[in-house]
């Protein structure tokens, strides 16, 4: 629970938001508090800062995940608006999945920075595996969705008819060592070794 | 199709079609998009007879800037059948249509996406008349060269000189140093004739800081390095090496003085330097950059996404169960745990570039009236979101590569070269470190703000009020 507005983030995408906010909160005042104390004990402004610069990557990067989360569930829930009910269901779980990986990558900053327990970082891994199983069945469709032509993707791992196997063996024809049965390289060098005895 | 891929479709539990109109931005987008798509993938001109890949690095760049020269006219006769010219600019120049044309990088890029935004952003009127209509009917090619080789992203470090002569109302551009040399900018090497250069401006003896001039590189017609400019490309990258990245270096080079770009700061005649009204209003060209960069990742994504996810469709691995098939390597959960955080991840940069692309533009409309106090907002907001979207996209890509397992370090997966590309935009555009300490100077200045007055604090820092 975030004590001053008593919303329970537990397994709601807007809880994790006030999770990573307070993370980033967290990370900021603990790196402005660091920075503090390093010139207070005689350091430059400067050396001080250099001194912080990992917190304050940290902070930033938090900062921004926070945001990202945020944003991505306001943007998302703006442009749904008129979406059948099964795609409206995927993005959100897609965004509940992004929330979910972050908080689950951070569960260490979530300990320090929030009030979650060990029984809620379970409760987040059940979510992840939940939202990984209901999104198997639609991962295809969700990339077809994209609408990414073949000759945009060029590759023979991920043309739309699946002939990966076909697709690998033209690509390797194309190899210009293919052109010829027997490299000049062999009488060059092989043939003289293969016939040295060493 | 493979039976495999068929099944999946049969039991996707929505319409793929509905999403795609929902990201392309409504059905006419997705049909336009499609024309466009057969309209320059069709041209057996700009189809390759031979895999990049077994080209030197010189035939690179020469399939490059005719396949690069060719999209350039294409584009002009595609908008003169009335479809839209942005959209077009925007697909061949990003990650899309772009980067299939030319999988190492377009040598022009940077004339559309630096140069000629510079000149709209810091020209002045007279300035915009003069340069802008030449620079987009290409009859000179532009970039912009900032970064030299002694300094990156610290931009105030940088070495060349600019220094002005009343006397002949003349800039002289010189590189003091080997380290002052110009690098790294795209198309530099042996592509454009013209140039914004950013030096350090000497005006009475006293030097105002950087500021961007506009100088011939090389002679219109021979294409020649002019007197005084030393030029030429900076070698083979981990990927873009059909970029045309290249080194510049100037002996005391003369240009008029209405070459130095003056919409903010001024050099009068007689060497009166008129300072601009805020230091930042330069950062405008390079927000706009970071914008196009966020929408570029989550393309590498989501193509990065869709080659691993159909190829763990059909491919099959172990048998954990006796007397069963291999299963699809899509149901190990293992694999999805590479693959569908990185789909998820294609949504997220869709929807906060969406925000930083109106954020930008409310932006600079403010700053058209004088206002200027969401410029530091913004600036923290968009290098953190280069910076996630760059970093994030580079890993993804290379997980999307691992999921593949052998066949993903195949140049044909196309995975190793767009993971060139995604992680080269890591360090591009203001390095992923060095731009998060920029942020991390707004949050500390948001902080003491959060502290002391609160209600004060900008949309994208008000969470802070409450640790504070």
């Amino acid at each position: 629970k975030d004590k001053s507005s008593s919303v329970s983030w537990k397994n709601t995408i807007e809880g994790l938001i006030i999770a990573a906010q307070m993370v980033a909160a967290g990370c900021v005042k603990q790196s402005y508090i660091n920075i503090e104390k390093r010139k207070s004990a005689g350091h430059s402004t400067e050396d001080a800062w250099n001194l912080t610069s990992l917190e304050l990557v940290k902070a930033a990067d938090a900062h921004c995940r926070a945001f990202v989360i945020e944003k991505t569930l306001s943007q998302m829930q703006l442009k749904m608006k008129g979406l059948s009910a099964p795609l409206c269901k995927v993005l959100m779980q897609l965004v509940e999945l992004y929330a979910v990986d972050w908080a689950l990558t951070h569960v260490g900053d979530l300990l320090r920075y929030t009030n979650v327990k060990e029984a809620n970082i379970q409760d987040l891994q059940t979510w992840m595996e939940r939202l990984l199983t209901e999104l198997r069945p639609n991962a295809v469709g969700i990339v077809d969705g994209f609408d990414i032509c073949d000759e945009i993707l060029a590759s023979a791992l991920g043309a739309y008819d699946g002939q990966v196997y076909k697709r690998l063996f033209e690509e390797a024809m194309k190899s210009p060592l293919n052109a010829e049965p027997v490299n000049k390289s062999f009488h060059q060098y092989l043939k003289p070794f293969l016939q040295s005895n060493l | 199709v493979h039976p495999d891929l068929q099944k999946e479709r049969d039991k996707c539990t929505f319409d793929p079609m509905e999403l795609t109109y929902f990201l392309d931005g409504g059905k006419e987008k997705t049909f336009e998009k499609h024309a466009r798509e057969q309209f320059f993938l069709n041209d057996p001109e700009l189809k390759d007879t031979v895999p990049n890949e077994y080209l030197s690095h010189k035939e690179k760049y020469e399939v490059a800037v005719r396949k690069a020269c060719l999209i350039t006219r294409k584009i002009r006769e595609f908008s003169e059948q009335g479809h839209g010219g942005v959209d077009s600019y925007r697909a061949l120049l990003g990650a899309t249509l772009g980067s299939a044309i030319l999988k190492d990088g377009n040598p022009l890029t940077l004339h559309y996406v630096m140069f000629i935004p510079t000149l709209m952003g810091q020209g002045t009127v007279e300035q915009q008349a003069e340069w802008i209509g030449r620079a987009w009917t290409c009859s000179i090619i532009g970039t912009y060269a900032q970064t030299e080789l002694g300094h990156g992203t610290f931009i105030r470090g940088l070495e060349t000189t600019a220094t002005y002569e009343p006397e002949t109302q003349e800039f002289v551009l010189h590189s003091p140093t080997q380290t002052s040399f110009k690098w790294w900018p795209g198309g530099l090497g042996h592509t454009a004739n013209y140039c914004v250069v950013v030096a350090q401006l000497y005006t009475k003896g006293e030097c105002h800081g950087i500021h961007p001039f506009i100088v011939q590189l090389r002679d219109e017609e021979t294409h020649e390095p002019l007197p005084g400019i030393t030029i030429g490309e900076i070698g083979t990258k981990l990927g873009m090496n059909a970029t045309n990245n290249g080194f510049l270096g100037f002996n005391k080079v003369r240009i008029p003085r209405e070459q130095m770009l003056m919409k903010n700061a001024q050099v009068l005649e007689d060497g009166t330097y008129v300072k601009s009204p805020s230091s930042k209003l330069t950062y405008g060209t390079m927000i706009f950059v970071r914008v196009v960069l966020v929408q570029d990742m989550s393309v590498y994504l989501s193509k990065a996404v869709t080659i691993a996810v159909r190829y763990s469709a059909v491919r099959r691995q172990s048998q954990p169960k006796p007397d069963e098939p291999e299963p699809q390597i899509l149901d190990y959960v293992t694999q999805q745990y590479k693959l569908f955080p990185n789909i998820a991840k294609c949504f997220v940069f869709r929807m906060t570039s969406e925000w930083l692309w109106d954020m930008y533009n409310s932006v600079t409309s403010e700053l058209e009236s004088g206002d200027m106090e969401r410029l530091p907002e913004l600036h923290a907001m968009s290098c953190c979101l280069k910076v996630l979207s760059t970093s994030d996209a580079a890993a993804g890509v290379e997980t999307c590569r691992l999921a593949c397992g052998g066949h993903g370090y195949m140049a044909c997966s196309n995975l190793p070269a767009m993971y060139g590309l995604a992680t080269a935009a890591c360090t591009y555009e203001g390095e992923n470190t060095v731009l998060l300490l920029q942020a991390a100077r707004y949050l500390m200045k948001a902080w003491v703000q959060a502290v002391a007055t609160p209600n004060e604090l900008m949309p994208t820092v008000k969470y802070l009020a409450k640790g504070a």
